[in-house]
Order: C-alpha cells, then sequence, then structure tokens
C-alpha cells in the first residue's frame, strides 16, 4: 500500500 | 482531486451545515447523538494534527479548519447552549466500545509506528463507527425527523463518494491505501440499512419511522 503518500485526503 | 472526492467533501460539508442549521434553526439538538458528535470531534482533532506540520494546499487547510471548527461548535451547541433539549436518555450508546478497540487496532494495523501516523490511523477507524451512536438513538426513538435524515444521508453519501475516488485514483494514480479502503468500506455498510429507509421513505415524503 501507499501510506506514506502525502495526505491529501480529508 | 477528481469528481467523486469534490463530491464526497462537497456532502460531507454540506451535512454538517444542515445539522448546524437544523440545531439553530428550531433552538434544539432533539434527535441527534451528542456521543457521535464527540466522537466526530475526536476524528478530526486526532487526524489534523498535520494542520501543524504539512502543507498540502489551501484548500486542503481551510476544509480541515472548516471540519475542526464546525464540530467544535455542534458539540458546543449540543452540551452547552441547548443543553436542555439534548436527548440524552436515549443516547446511551457506550463510546468506549468503539474508542478502545480503534484505539487497539490503529496501534496493532498502521503504516508506520509513529505518533502522527498512529493517530491518523485511530482517526480513521474511529470515523467509521462514529455515527454508530446516532443510529442506535434513532432505531431506540423507533424515527427520526426529515431534517436529521437528510444530514444521515449526506453523512453517509460522503463516504460513499469517497470509495469512487480510490477506485478511481487506483485505476488512474495507482494510488491506494489499505487502511483508508478497508475503514471506508466499513463505514459505508453501516449506512446501507438507512439508505434502504431513506430512498424508499424519505424521499416519498414520509417520516423515517422504524417497523415496530
Amino acid at each position: 500500500d501507499s501510506g506514506d503518500d502525502l495526505k491529501d485526503e480529508l | 482531486m477528481n469528481i467523486f472526492r469534490f463530491a464526497g467533501d462537497l456532502s460531507h460539508v454540506f451535512a454538517i451545515i444542515i445539522l448546524l442549521l437544523k440545531i439553530w434553526k428550531t433552538r434544539s439538538c432533539a434527535g441527534i447523538s451528542g456521543k457521535s458528535q464527540i466522537l466526530f470531534a475526536v476524528v478530526y482533532l486526532t487526524r489534523y494534527l498535520d494542520l501543524f506540520t504539512t502543507y498540502v494546499s489551501l484548500y486542503n487547510s481551510v476544509m480541515k479548519v472548516l471540519f475542526l471548527a464546525t464540530s467544535g461548535a455542534t458539540v458546543y451547541l449540543m452540551y452547552v447552549k441547548f443543553k436542555a433539549t439534548y436527548d440524552h436518555n436515549h443516547d446511551s450508546f457506550r463510546i468506549e466500545f468503539l474508542l478502545i478497540p480503534c484505539a487497539l487496532l490503529s496501534l496493532v494495523i498502521n503504516h508506520d509506528f509513529t505518533v502522527m501516523e498512529v493517530l491518523w490511523t485511530f482517526s480513521i477507524y474511529l470515523e467509521s463507527v462514529a455515527i454508530l451512536p446516532q443510529l442506535f438513538l434513532v432505531s431506540k426513538t423507533g424515527e427520526a425527523e426529515s431534517i436529521t435524515s437528510h444530514y444521515l444521508f449526506a453523512l453517509g453519501s460522503y463516504r460513499a463518494l469517497y470509495l469512487l475516488n480510490w477506485v478511481y485514483r487506483y485505476m488512474v494514480e495507482s494510488h491506494y491505501d489499505l487502511i483508508a479502503i478497508f475503514a471506508g468500506v466499513v463505514q459505508t455498510i453501516l449506512y446501507c440499512d438507512f439508505f434502504y429507509l431513506y430512498i424508499t421513505k424519505v424521499l416519498k415524503g414520509k417520516k423515517l419511522q422504524l417497523p415496530a
């Protein structure tokens, strides 16, 4: 998974 | 940002505004679960700590501040200003049954064992079940006002639209987040029964009343 991506969702 | 994500965010904002307007206009929070509102406030507080550490976009920051402010305002209206109208006898769901399992699960299943990441994970898990005290309240009283039903429909639609957003992002950007997807599916499933009642009753002009 890609949990380290920037959390741009709310 | 895609259309599903934007529609989801709009639906979320719309839900919160419906709820605040209902409480303000009727000067009453009858039929609303204060416990669900407290859980949502906890969700935003633990998820949006990154407001101070990470800048994503103006849109992102404005929405985070909006969710924090409006959920704080809702809790204030329910527990302070219109406290006398709060239906606490029916709002008897034990929130520790949600808080403790979510806390434990976020310690075990997370992307990274850091304070920020565990709190983010906790907020995602908690959000998925935070509506349960509200649904429990509706089932105890056996009915919901139309405005409360509209609120619940908008709030439920938000995560369903996020599911479409995640499908889209997976196909277009190969981006996916298993924790968010799993919790989002659980969250949406919890609303299914309500969605059915909303479409078959409320949209036909009837009051949402559960069969005795």
